[in-house]
């Protein structure tokens, strides 16, 4: 069991290494153990630094930079151990435009493997959808799934 | 080992029998605030077997039977079915198609069923083992949790290793 | 401590009970002393019913109107003991159009008393700012501070 | 008691002076992940007097210092200055505008200065007394706290409560 978590503890580093810098367009991102020579109890450190900024506490990054983080980390498992599908609640709340389109890219290099479920107020989101379920509820409390199409404008808007 | 449907009667807001048809690569679920689309993430975490009504939302596990609203009264049965693509058969069952299915009653009776056959909760987790479908792993991630991981302690943080591992 | 702590406490449920039926266009909400004969030490309840739904826990409320009863919350206490300004960071990132929506029309009763500086990625709410200061970040990781129109076409968009 | 202005020099990632004027009903902070739109509302809460590092996301005080980038060096002197219109005279001082500045050099030492003039961080607090500003009331909303205060305890919530009466 002690090989088993090496293992998967140094492809998931390696793949946060690759993902992190694909979705900050740089940076440089690291996993470590805090107790190396005890890895079956040792505690796992995250180093995140964004482009062209010095190395600091992942609590001083901002909202949107530890969505961003936490995303990288998501996906660097999912390289190590695939799932076959994944559901998303909001995940895209504190991501800007540009970092909304960096995320559903990354989406697009699962597809093979993993297929996705996401709630999402964002038309970006949105637009790369295969296809979009609408719940709506009515006066008495009860939820119903109805057909949802973007229309011209919207996708236009996103585009 | 794809997703196909989910099925929910009597669950959380969906008081009506509601299909919803996942056999695509990205779904998106969209609608206004308190419509309902987090209760599905709800329902599809409640078919995998998952045992904490907090994990829910709820205090109690029987916060996930339909309890009414203007003009509706409040339901006995809740009951949620994933139908889940075998042909791959990465499932240990032979067939195409496998539906795994949980119900519960007002009275707090619950049950689990694959493929309309009643089962343990045991033989569901075994069914699932080694798939990456799992409460434990990453593939629910609920509304809000995207800041949590990195403020949990590095401790804590072990279990997406373990899992993986 | 014990008067001046009930009066507070009073004139704060009143207000939330008639700014929560504002906010969601209906409902009922309320504010509990936990233990009231001990007023000094007692927890505090709060019960938030959406309009068509039944009185449940607050636990079981959507992100969204979680967020929409900590506003109404907010704005009571507001009410309550004006004061002079007000920051909130990304406070709509949960909420949809239309909450968004009745949020800024709120903003808008407590202007004579409140000044309100928000930070935001919402156009919805951008429309109402008076004035919009952007902040970008050089490749050497210092912000700057630059003047933001919005251009007519974001107008249009939420208009 | 209108906040006008706010000056920020050295503060986290405003390394160079910047000044927004914030004389206006609603002004709206926009920009980029990671651009320093929170360190804007870190560089409010720290000039009224915040002791908490952990409030302004840093582990010690000096986090607040700019500490360098690709081609900058990290600084010695943090300084936030606020500029309220005191032509109503809400705060008990006799002049039109009151300047409130916060400064902390590299070796840890602090001062406060009302009207460039050092004060204890006690004098700072006197001056916001009765007025509804501070560091508990609801006067500032950190990012991503609007979800903590429905799950906070019963008894958590009352301090919304007491700082009202
Ligand atoms: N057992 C139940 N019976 C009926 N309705 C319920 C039950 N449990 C929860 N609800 C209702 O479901 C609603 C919440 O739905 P949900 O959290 O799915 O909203 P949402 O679409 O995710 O909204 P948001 O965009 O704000 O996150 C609440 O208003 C709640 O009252
Ligand atoms: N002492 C410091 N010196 C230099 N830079 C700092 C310092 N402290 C924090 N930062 C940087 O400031 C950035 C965060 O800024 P901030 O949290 O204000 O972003 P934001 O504009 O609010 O973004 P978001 O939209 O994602 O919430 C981080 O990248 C962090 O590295
Ligand atoms: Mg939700
Ligand atoms: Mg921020």
């Amino acid at each position: 069991s002690r090989e088993l978590f090496t293992t998967a503890f140094v492809e998931i580093r390696d793949n946060f290494r690759v993902l992190f810098r694909k979705l900050f367009a740089g940076g440089k991102a690291d996993i470590l153990l805090t107790e190396p020579e005890d890895v079956l109890e040792s505690g796992i450190e995250i180093v995140a630094r964004p482009p062209g900024k010095e190395p600091r506490s992942i609590s001083l990054l901002s909202g949107g930079e530890r969505a961003m983080t936490t995303i990288a980390l998501l996906f660097s498992v999912f390289k190590t151990r695939p799932s076959p599908f994944c559901v998303l609640d909001e995940i895209d709340a504190p991501l800007d435009e540009s970092n909304i389109d960096r995320f559903t890219g990354m989406l697009e290099d699962f597809l093979e493997q993993t297929q996705f479920l996401i709630v999402t107020h964002s038309k970006r989101t949105m637009s790369v959808a295969d296809v979009l379920y609408g719940v709506t509820m009515g006066a008495s409390g009860v939820s119903k799934r109805i057909a949802v199409h973007m229309d011209r404008e919207d996708q236009a808007a996103v585009a | 080992m794809r997703l196909k449907k989910l099925i929910a009667h009597g669950f959380k807001s969906f008081a009506d029998r509601t299909e919803f048809d996942f056999d695509h690569g990205i779904t998106g679920i969209v609608g206004p605030n308190g419509c309902g689309k987090s209760n599905v993430v709800d329902a599809i975490r409640w078919s995998l077997g998952e045992q904490r009504p907090t994990k829910l939302r709820g205090s109690g596990m029987t916060d996930v039977l339909f309890n009414g609203g203007d003009s509706r009264k409040s339901v006995s049965l809740a009951e949620v079915t994933l139908v889940f693509d075998n042909s791959s058969r990465k499932l240990p069952i032979d067939f195409d198609e496998v539906a795994v299915s949980r119900r519960l009653y007002r009275d707090g009776e619950s049950m689990y069923l694959i493929n309309k056959n009643p089962v343990r909760l045991r033989d569901l987790k075994e069914l699932f083992m080694d798939t990456g479908v799992g409460l434990d792993t990453y593939s629910v991630m609920e509304q809000g949790r995207i800041d949590a991981f990195l403020s949990a302690g590095v401790k804590e943080r072990r279990y997406l290793f373990e899992e993986a591992a």
